[in-house]
């Protein structure tokens, strides 16, 4: 794969969003995917709903949790996903109000992605943002710089937040993912954190995954 | 125990029992918060020691707090008739106002030790209570490295009392209560001692510190903000992706 990449200048990326005392960071997590998707497939960047998937994805459980897996599944049976003005953002689950008429994008397919790092960032750095989920260890205080802690307190089997790998690169020579989170611009790097590429730190690489549009 | 307080800066001293009335109160009501009546612990016995620190006192206390019986079988897995904790904590008194520092408690198990009581109890001597080497260090150390010099840096508390105050103004937190604000104050601290834990643990460029969820319990920050099942539950089958060949 290219040495760095980021998707952020390719303008396949949508401004950090906030999750605000919900526990749906999968459903931005899928988002963000296919949103990044749709860009390169369609051209259009268009911010898409997650309160549709709280509401109408009866696999997960809204705020108290869900997997990108199931996400992308309901996305397929509802028949696609509404934009973030058509459907916007609560923070909790309500009734269901998706419209099919009102869908703006569709997925055919979604794929588990490869757990070796390298290839995962070659996935990437071609088919767009991904979809992952890890260990949060110790992103309640997490300011800036590259995250990188030691490997039994940031277990990659204690996965319990799902997130967006939007680029790679390397900061004086430490090589790190660019992951989009979903706790608004004021936490973080802008919203973004840092994490230390190529150890499987905190589990980046055990949960990947990607819809497919075709 | 000794009655007299030595001078400001001198080691800790034991303490007769009545002085340890208030700050043993301040670290049960903060240890009861939140919970409803009938469903609080009470306090047992309590000894400790208590360190000038600038214009305050850092109690360090050893209590057992008894649970009341579990009626609640949705609330409890094992229903237990009662059971004894043996908790430390750390209770900073300056000027009258308490923030709780630490708190460190664990079953007690009753019938090995017979009568509710670890052996040595009341032995000034017995290991249980006495302040750990690495028990001192790790507390006072690593979160206040000024607490290594004697005496305590003047403004500890305020120091404390200022960074807190920014964090409530470039976060914009509002509190209900006077109570709920030294409690999210004594939270605060906590945290700020597991950032401080964090960091020197990390091999990577991270900074670690106060951040908008600085007032959050960890248990409050995990319930809220992430989410359990994405590893408890398998998900669904995915087929896996084409590798890349040509990037």
């Amino acid at each position: 794969p290219p040495p760095q990449w980021d998707w952020r200048n390719k303008g396949a990326v949508t401004n950090v969003k906030d999750q605000g005392m919900c526990g749906s960071c999968w459903a931005f997590s899928v988002t963000g995917n296919v949103e990044g998707q749709w860009f390169l497939k369609r051209g259009t960047l268009l911010s898409l709903s997650e309160q549709e998937l709280l509401d109408c994805d009866k696999t997960d459980k809204a705020c108290l949790g869900g997997l990108p897996s199931n996400a992308y599944s309901a996305i397929r049976t509802l028949g696609g996903l509404e934009t973030e003005d058509d459907y916007s953002y609560r923070g909790r689950l309500q009734t269901c109000s998706f419209s099919a008429e009102k869908a703006k994008v569709y997925i055919n397919d979604s794929v588990e992605l490869s757990k070796n790092e390298q290839k995962l960032a070659a996935w990437l750095a071609k088919n767009g943002p991904v979809s992952i989920a890890i260990n949060a260890f110790g992103m309640q205080f997490y300011r800036h710089g590259i995250s990188h802690p030691l490997r039994p307190l940031c277990s990659p089997w204690l996965i319990d937040h799902a997130v967006l790998l939007v680029g790679y690169g390397n900061r004086s020579a430490i090589p790190f993912w660019a992951i989009k989170n979903s706790w608004g611009t004021d936490w973080g790097e802008e919203g973004y954190y840092y994490l230390h590429r190529g150890s499987g730190a905190c589990g980046v690489n055990i949960m990947a995954s990607s819809a497919v549009i075709n | 125990a000794s009655s007299k307080p030595p001078a400001a800066g001198a080691q800790a001293w034991e303490l007769a029992s009545p002085e340890l009335r208030e700050p043993a109160r301040f670290a049960l009501e903060m240890y009861n918060r939140g919970r409803a009546a009938g469903t609080r612990a009470a306090l047992g016995a309590v000894r400790g020691r208590v360190r000038r620190a600038g214009r305050g006192s850092l109690y360090s206390l050893k209590a057992t707090l008894v649970e009341p019986p579990c009626n609640d079988p949705t609330v409890c897995q094992l229903p237990v008739s009662k059971k004894t904790l043996l908790c430390s904590f750390e209770v900073l008194d300056e000027l009258g106002k308490h923030m709780l520092l630490r708190r460190d408690c664990g079953p007690v198990d009753t019938k090995t030790t017979g009568a509710g009581r670890a052996p040595g109890w009341f032995s000034p001597a017995s290991p249980l209570f006495q302040l750990s080497p690495d028990d001192r260090n790790e507390t006072f150390s690593s979160f206040l490295p000024l607490l290594n010099k004697d005496p305590l840096p003047q403004d500890f508390s305020v120091k404390m009392a200022s960074i807190f105050k920014d964090f409530v103004t470039t976060y914009n937190r509002t509190y209900d209560s006077q109570e709920e604000a030294s409690w999210r104050m004594s939270v605060f601290a906590n945290n700020m001692v597991r950032a401080q834990k964090i960091q020197a643990l990390d091999r990577g460029t991270a900074r670690y510190g106060v951040t908008k969820f600085s007032d959050l319990t960890e248990e409050e920050f995990r319930t809220i903000y992430l989410n359990p099942l994405l590893k408890d539950a398998p998900g669904r089958n995915m087929r896996p992706a084409q590798p890349v060949t040509d990037v």
